[in-house]
């Protein structure tokens, strides 16, 4: 454990709870791609299926409960309990286009061709990509509201972090996993027009708005 | 699948 990982984990942490708050607080999910909350929903299940075959540490297994249930719970709070609020004409970014593709190049492309193996590799594929929905979202409305953007940062800073993580694993430690470090550069690359964005309004007091 | 690096990993 590094200072990088640690600080990835918490902005991860800080992302979903923003966001559970937001929906919960607001008793709105409106702006927010129930898409993307569902694609996280299946990367987190397809990876953390390990909770049932090895235990690391309780703060590994903690954490992971922690975003499997969150997950889960936005899902629900988008999808039942506050659906009427659910902006279905927007969110329709058409997920199959990411799954398949991902799918496919789980099978072929993995470190082991075994079923945890191939389930492990799809989910760090599709984290990669799942804010996509969210993003298209939001180009399409033109806007978003200040707290979305909260989160949105708080989740791209995750993978951020990770990448010097994966730095500093390599330098002390001798450890790099190629999957990872690909996908996660990639989600990574995906944040920074919105990275750009936060910095230059949000932080400055604007409300994130495209210009049409 | 029995890397314990990468499962310790979130």
């Amino acid at each position: 454990m590094n200072v990088f990982r640690l600080t990835g984990d918490l902005s991860h942490l800080a992302a979903i709870i923003i966001l559970l708050l937001k929906i919960w607080k607001s008793r709105s999910c409106a702006g927010i791609s129930g898409k993307s909350q569902i694609l996280f929903a299946l990367v987190f299940t397809t990876r953390y299926l390990d909770l049932l075959t090895s235990f690391i540490s309780l703060y590994n297994t903690s954490m992971k409960i922690i975003y499997v249930g969150c997950a889960y719970a936005t899902v629900y709070l988008i999808y039942a309990k506050f659906r009427a609020t659910y902006d279905g004409n927007h969110d329709t970014f058409r997920v199959e286009f990411l799954v398949v593709p991902v799918g496919g190049l789980a099978f072929l492309v993995n470190h082991d061709f075994s079923p945890l193996e191939i389930l492990w590799t799809f989910s760090i594929y599709l984290e990669s990509v799942a804010i996509l929905p969210q993003l298209f979202m939001i180009s399409k409305t033109g806007e978003a509201e200040t707290i979305t953007t909260h989160y949105l940062f708080c989740l791209g800073v995750y993978r951020a972090l990770y990448l010097f993580n994966w730095i500093w694993r390599f330098y002390f430690e001798g450890f790099f996993d190629m999957i990872a470090i690909v996908a996660g550069v990639v989600q990574t690359i995906l944040y920074c027009d919105f990275f750009y964005l936060y910095i230059t309004k949000v932080l400055k007091g604007k409300k994130l708005s495209l210009p049409a | 699948s029995g890397d314990p690096v990468r499962h310790d990993e979130l």
